[in-house]
């Protein structure tokens, strides 16, 4: 149930974890790891996706791996 | 797990891909 989570899958969650520093894919699914936040691995992914196509991240390659980041 | 993580991170890659 939601009450028992304790980390939330929000658009707000994940703009301030890209206002802080650039990360990956791999980077975010770890901040919003399923036994956390209740939600199944399909729920987690398509969530995701919708948050970083509305918040349109800019993108950069860092160490060879594509990194999420947003500017105030 | 790690692979599952792999396996998500894949996902979610894929479906931006189709977007970015």
């Amino acid at each position: 149930t939601p009450s028992s989570s304790d980390v939330q899958l929000t658009e707000e969650a994940v703009r301030r974890y890209l206002i802080r520093k650039p990360m990956t894919t791999k980077d975010l699914l770890k901040k919003f790891q399923t036994k956390r936040t209740g939600l199944s691995s399909e729920q987690t992914v398509n969530v995701l996706a919708q948050i970083l196509k509305r918040l349109n991240p800019e993108r950069k390659n860092i160490n060879d791996k594509m990194h999420f980041y947003l500017t105030e | 797990s790690n692979s599952e993580e792999d396996e998500m991170a894949a996902a979610l890659e894929a479906e931006l891909n189709d977007f970015m």
